[in-house]
């Protein structure tokens, strides 16, 4: 464990825990897209296939165990939960699910590091997660407005994956084992998709206006 | 450089 992954993780569970106590405590998912949340939700399920047959540690175990707990509780609350689900948009939250999620199972099934289940499982929820986001990041334009708290997650979520590209940097070069190019590419990917919305969050922060984003 | 190295990570 190195100081990046350590602070992608905490940036990452803060990213979520932002998200629950947003909707729990103010009964709101105003402006957060349930596509993603759902999204995030098969990410998590996909890649911890192995959390009870493979023990790395109490630290990954117990992370692995919140990550999925906090993703499906926060899609209960916006699909069950009586007064959260009155403020969502599902009017604005169109984006459809499976043009991400087959190209990504596709690309799965054809580019991975070896052709079995758990495998294309895990290579699948690197592809899903890079894109998963698309949906929060149309709704945030197409609502336009976007609250403090929303902004704030959509900043962690995107920061906590800029991290673990600098804690894959750091164990190229300080370990024996090697980062597969699927990891480096998605990774990169997904930090990109963030760029233009860091940009725009930057300058918000900066000009202390408003975060709007382009139409 | 034998193995994945990420396969510890979450």
């Amino acid at each position: 464990m190195n100081i990046f992954r350590l602070a992608g993780d905490m940036t990452h569970l803060f990213s979520v825990l932002v998200l629950l106590l947003k909707i729990h405590t103010i009964k709101s998912c105003a402006g957060i897209s349930l596509k993603t949340q759902e999204l995030y939700a098969l990410v998590f399920t996909t890649r911890y296939l192995d959390i009870f047959t493979d023990f790395i540690s109490l630290y990954n175990t117990v992370m692995k165990l919140i990550f999925l707990g906090s993703s499906f509780s926060i899609v209960w609350y916006i699909r069950r939960h009586k007064i959260v689900r009155r403020s969502y948009d599902k009017d604005q939250d169109t984006f459809r699910h499976y043009f991400l999620v087959i190209p990504c199972l596709v690309l799965a099934v054809f580019i991975n590091h070896k052709f079995t289940f758990k495998e294309v499982m895990w290579t699948f929820s690197l592809y899903l997660e890079a894109v998963a986001i698309l949906p929060q990041l149309v709704l945030l334009q197409r609502t336009r407005n976007i609250d403090n708290l929303t902004g704030q997650y959509v900043f962690l979520l995107g920061a906590y994956r800029a991290l673990y590209i600098l804690n894959w940097i750091y164990r190229h070069f300080t370990e024996p084992h090697y980062v597969h190019w699927i990891t480096w590419i998605a990774g990169v990917v997904q930090t990109l998709l963030y760029a233009d919305f860091f940009y725009y969050y930057f300058q918000s922060w900066k000009n202390n206006e408003k975060l709007q984003l382009p139409a | 450089k034998d193995e994945e190295a990420t396969k510890d990570e979450l």
